[in-house]
């Protein structure tokens, strides 16, 4: 069995409208886990709640239940989302997708801290 | 903390899960033994 490991998930703070998305994410997955997997995590969790979100609105306009508009969601849901991680001097590197969260934490962390990652729209959609 | 919200994503025939809740303390091992 893999380990655990412990994130902080946060919008990038160059890249991200802080309207966008201001939530600061705690997140705990297993060693095994890699960027991509990360990636789609948050796609769905986004899509999730602005699809919530909107169904909210929904049933405050109309005063009755809403539903939830799966076309909306598979629009959201297709969304990605690059992950970063901060490096010394303030700059931040892109992960590769195929990397574990485990070499990750090796490679670029080396403390006994939850992880802390950034994330952003992937720039070319 | 009171709710963790249980995920499951699958890449390439690789399963993991997720855990995510609203705060840190209660939640991150690390932070509590701080």
């Amino acid at each position: 069995p893999s380990s655990e490991i412990e994130l902080i998930f946060c919008p990038h703070p160059l890249l991200v409208n802080n309207q966008q998305y201001s939530q600061t994410r705690y997140v705990k997955t297993t060693a095994n886990a890699t960027v991509d997997h990360l990636s789609k995590y948050l796609a769905l969790r986004i899509a999730l709640e602005d699809s919530q979100s909107e169904t909210q609105a929904n049933r405050n306009m109309e005063g009755e239940p809403g539903a939830t508009s799966n076309s909306s969601l598979q629009d959201v849901s297709e969304k990605q989302f690059t992950i970063y991680i901060s490096t010394t001097g303030g700059q931040f590197s892109t992960l590769n997708g195929s990397l574990t969260l485990e070499l990750v934490n090796e490679k670029f962390w080396k403390v006994c801290k939850p992880l802390e990652l950034f994330y952003a729209p992937t720039q070319d959609q | 903390p009171e709710e963790v919200t249980v995920t499951d994503i699958t890449i390439n025939s690789l399963t993991v899960t997720f855990r995510e809740a609203f705060v840190a303390r209660g939640f991150f091992r690390s932070w509590e033994l701080e």
